[in-house]
């Protein structure tokens, strides 16, 4: 919707119940020009695009702070914002283009930093479109104070701008490497990993993802009762609930790595069940249930099943688990889903996968591509 | 796909295109298993929801499809917790189809710890830019795996992580480039058994006279996810 009353024919962005003007201001949220002199925007912007999560995830918005650590213009930064997210009239809800001047100066003494890498100045952003400065239209100067660098950027002691992943990077960025200065943890909010000079985020600790070299930040994070398990994001599950099939812990933790292949011989189906290692026990058993074991350990088709006997004098010892007559009911549910508590026949199971997932092949014709003839 | 070639039709049956509305293709992907398929995160920016996308697999040009193209919905996008938009770090999804098909080869994930080994050759494959034009037929490039740390002496504007793989060439001269992302990158064993190692991530400004390899998510390093999201899908219904 440019003009101020519009026809709401297919534009997606206008109001189809009415032909009001659809242009509305819009709070900035792109982070790089969250330091503006101004915070509201509308789209569509100077560069074709349609809403500021399309001017994120945009070329432009990776080419320029790029381009502003060459500091080849002071006020690049505050000019790619006007483009990228324009400055909204409140009152006339009209966008607030930058100066013809401003536009030039930044061409002027950038463009030719980006042919030596054999890139273009972005074509939308042609000067001729905006206003003369000190016209009868309003434009946009960079005020005294505005700041030359972005929120994503850090600003070296000497003025210039450098990525702000480049902080603390053990490389010299920096005219005057105050990059690589004060790069303690704390001295960055951080929080240093015990025994190494790691820092991580605060939020990062307990998440359920190791960053620290010894695990440290996922050790400890939780204090569950005797009868409790913690799961991967540190919550306290019932034992009786751990790997029955269903999902206790929000990250589903409690059911995973319950059905194995586990004993010396490395192929006793195993079933890790209210958090007690249990045998799969022999009695009902069929190629479905191998089938669909296999399936739920990622491997191939099983070529056959042999019935195992437990170890002497184990039976007494052994946790044994059957398969639930009806299991086959149950479409889509784990092994650990369709078992019940008991054992008649004291014999495991073991499936045998001979032909692991059948993977990575290609089609048969054709020359190899490493032995094409030269 | 700068410096390659035309790959031969179903040279590559694991290669899948992304593609959303009429944008058509918009990245590769690569099948895993009957409904899955792997991609990178950075493609659902923007277009996080399933029924924006289809995959279509099966295909060698992208504007003949042919009679073994096959399309498929989307039923869910599982992009990484930890995605990273601002270093490009944890850039993978695994991406469930909305049904399977008897008809797939798809490739092997590999094994806990498995890597392939610096200056070893592997494939990379796609319908991304080749540094003139956008092709419409899969092309294949070969390219040379590179170490972590000669890789970080390329990118001085970006940190490599152990969640990322490069490979290429000094000059850039075979490399992936827009509209590859989430393509493939795979090694053959001595079985002739073809792994994924890599899914095109980033790089250098793959058309300009920047040079240096491409960077791609370390797959071995997401193989536990990978499966643990394939299980908790496939078999712990809500």
């Amino acid at each position: 919707c440019i003009s101020t009353s519009c026809q709401c024919v297919s534009s997606s962005s206008c109001d189809s119940r009415n032909n009001n003007s659809c242009t509305r201001c819009e709070p900035i949220s792109l982070e790089l020009c969250m330091n503006l002199p101004y915070n509201l925007t509308s789209f569509p912007n100077f560069l074709g695009h349609q809403s500021q999560r399309e001017s994120s995830v945009s070329w432009e918005s990776s080419l320029f702070p790029a381009l502003v650590q060459t500091g080849c213009y002071q006020y690049l930064m505050f000019y790619a914002c006007t483009l990228l997210v324009p400055k909204c009239d409140p009152v006339s809800l009209q966008r607030v283009p930058p100066c013809r001047s401003l536009c030039r100066h930044a061409k002027e003494k950038c463009e030719s930093v980006l042919g030596i890498v054999g890139l273009q100045w972005p074509e939308d952003s042609d000067c001729g479109q905006f206003p003369e400065d000190g016209g009868n239209s309003t434009c946009l100067l960079p005020e005294e104070g505005v700041d030359e660098c972005s929120p994503s950027h850090f600003k070296c002691r000497s003025g210039r701008c450098v990525l702000s992943t480049k902080r603390c990077d053990g490389h010299l960025d920096c005219d005057d490497h105050s990059d690589e200065d004060d790069c303690g943890c704390s001295e960055r909010a951080l929080w240093e990993c015990p025994g190494s000079k790691v820092c991580i985020k605060a939020s990062m600790i307990c998440d359920g993802f190791p960053d620290c070299p010894l695990l440290v930040d996922e050790a400890n994070c939780s204090v569950c009762s005797d009868n409790e398990l913690s799961c991967n994001n540190h919550q306290c599950v019932h034992r009786t609930l751990w790997c029955d099939g269903k999902k206790h812990c929000s990250d589903s933790s409690d059911e995973w790595n319950c059905v194995s292949l586990s004993d010396q011989s490395g192929s006793v189906l195993t079933v890790f069940r209210t958090a007690a290692e249990y045998q799969v026990c022999a009695d009902e058993w069929n190629h479905e249930l191998s089938r669909l074991t296999c399936s739920q350990l990622g491997l191939g088709v099983p070529s056959s099943v042999s019935m195992v006997t437990d170890q002497p004098g184990a039976p007494g010892r052994r946790r044994w688990l059957h398969v639930h007559p009806e299991w086959n009911l149950r479409n889509g549910s784990a092994l650990q889903d369709v078992i019940l508590v008991c054992c008649l026949s004291y014999y495991g199971v073991s499936p045998t996968v001979v032909s692991p997932s059948d993977c990575g092949r290609r089609a048969a014709v054709g020359v190899h591509p490493h032995r094409k003839k030269r | 796909i700068l410096g390659g070639r035309v790959s031969r039709r179903g040279a590559w049956p694991w290669q899948c295109s992304l593609q959303s509305g009429q944008s058509g293709h918009v990245c590769g992907c690569v099948l895993i298993a009957r409904r899955w398929v792997l991609t990178v995160a950075h493609c659902f920016e923007g277009r996080e929801s399933a029924d924006l996308w289809k995959v279509v697999l099966g295909l060698s040009n992208l504007d003949h499809p042919g009679v073994h193209s096959q399309s498929r919905g989307v039923r869910s996008i599982i992009v990484h917790p930890r995605y990273n938009r601002a270093v490009v770090d944890y850039d993978i999804s695994v991406v469930q189809l909305d049904s399977e098909t008897p008809f797939v080869r798809p490739v092997c994930l590999p094994q806990l710890g498995q890597l392939p080994s610096p200056d070893s050759y592997c494939y990379i494959t796609g319908w991304g830019h080749m540094g003139n034009r956008m092709p419409f037929k899969l092309q294949e490039g070969e390219v040379r795996i590179i170490s972590l740390s000669q890789c970080q002496s390329y990118f001085d504007m970006k940190t490599i992580t152990p969640r990322m793989l490069c490979a290429g060439y000094d000059a850039g001269t075979v490399d992936s480039c827009m509209g590859d992302s989430g393509g493939p990158l795979v090694c053959e064993d001595d079985g002739g058994h073809w792994t994924l190692f890599g899914l095109t991530s980033w790089g250098s400004v793959c058309f300009s006279k920047v040079l240096g390899p491409g960077v791609y998510s370390n797959v071995t390093h997401f193989t536990p996810w990978i499966q643990q999201q394939i299980y908790v899908h496939t078999y712990l219904s809500d």
